[in-house]
């Protein structure tokens, strides 16, 4: 089951890695910027996104125009299997609610949906859309459990699953966020 | 199966996107660098080690003392899933052959086995030491079918299996690399 193994793929090589960090990578924001964005209205957990349908854009105001990215958390450089000092960082995006009320996200897509979302397009990969969609819940659920076993993870993420039944609401992305 | 998962994330979501840009990569890194080390004795590939064991170290001097870090290569910047300008490297060694020659090659561990080795130590995982030696090679043989197919990627890595039957042997590393 490829939704298995990518779950785990995401815990171990990626939200294990991170996650321990963020507060600290939040505090150090906060500290080069003037009225701490998430002091205000800010949220200080990863807010993990998971379409359905695995559509996923690079670029979040693409999807809604109420997102805007800010800036990104100060880089992270950990050495791992050869590669010195490989770089993760997150995205800060400034968020309007329906009351045009700024708030301040650390905000980003499952990046291995992306994979499964490609695969359904690769005809090698024997792959289809049917399996995409049971693939990214069975990728929602196995995450859930391993993280609701993390203690090092705890509180420190939100997983946001996104249904594809009202996409045509121009606004849709930043409400599910928000909702949150 | 996990292996068959990993293997296309590591192509769709990596291979496929540095392996295109590698040979412009090294061509900004030997301007930079005078007496091009890649002129003289490199290797203008992407070496990727495999072993079987799923035994990966982070840094490569640690498992071998004739090879030492160099350099990284100058990094590349792409908007990934929501986060802007995610950060993709190589790092770049000077190894001794038997000859205290020098040869600078760009090289790394698959990192996906560094998932296939955890998962083999998470008891909730369901994933055993000798599933994990299976999942390996399960990993290299389908990698090898995606890149043998892949026209971006053609001609532009070395998939290096790493038997752990010689790990007595010090340079037991080096010498794989550059038989290579
Ligand atoms: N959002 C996000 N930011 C990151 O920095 C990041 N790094 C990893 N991941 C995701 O976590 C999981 C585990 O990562 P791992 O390194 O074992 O596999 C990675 C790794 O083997 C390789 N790869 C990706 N980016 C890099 C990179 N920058 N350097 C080396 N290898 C990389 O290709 C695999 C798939 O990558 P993604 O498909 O982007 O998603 C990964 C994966 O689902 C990330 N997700």
């Amino acid at each position: 089951n490829v939704a298995h193994g990518l779950a785990w793929s995401f815990y171990l090589g990626y939200l294990n890695l991170v996650l321990p960090r963020l507060e600290d990578s939040i505090a150090e924001f906060s500290a080069k910027n003037l009225g701490d964005p998430f002091q205000t209205r800010g949220f200080r957990k990863l807010l993990i996104l998971l379409p359905v349908n695995a559509n996923i854009t690079h670029k979040l105001e693409d999807a809604d125009t109420n997102i805007r990215f800010y800036d990104n958390l100060p880089n992270t450089e950990i050495d791992r299997a050869g590669v010195r000092g490989r770089v993760y960082k997150h995205s800060v995006y400034r968020i309007l609610d329906e009351n045009r009320q700024v708030h301040h996200c650390v905000v980003e897509y499952a990046t291995p949906l992306l994979t499964l979302y490609k695969m359904s397009q690769e005809s090698s990969a024997a792959f289809g859309e049917r399996d995409r969609r049971e693939q990214v819940l069975l990728f929602y659920r196995t995450l859930q459990d391993i993280l609701d076993c993390s203690l090092e993870c705890r509180n420190r993420y939100r997983l946001i699953l996104l249904s594809d039944e009202n996409e045509d609401d121009p606004h849709f992305l930043s409400k599910a966020i928000l909702k949150n």
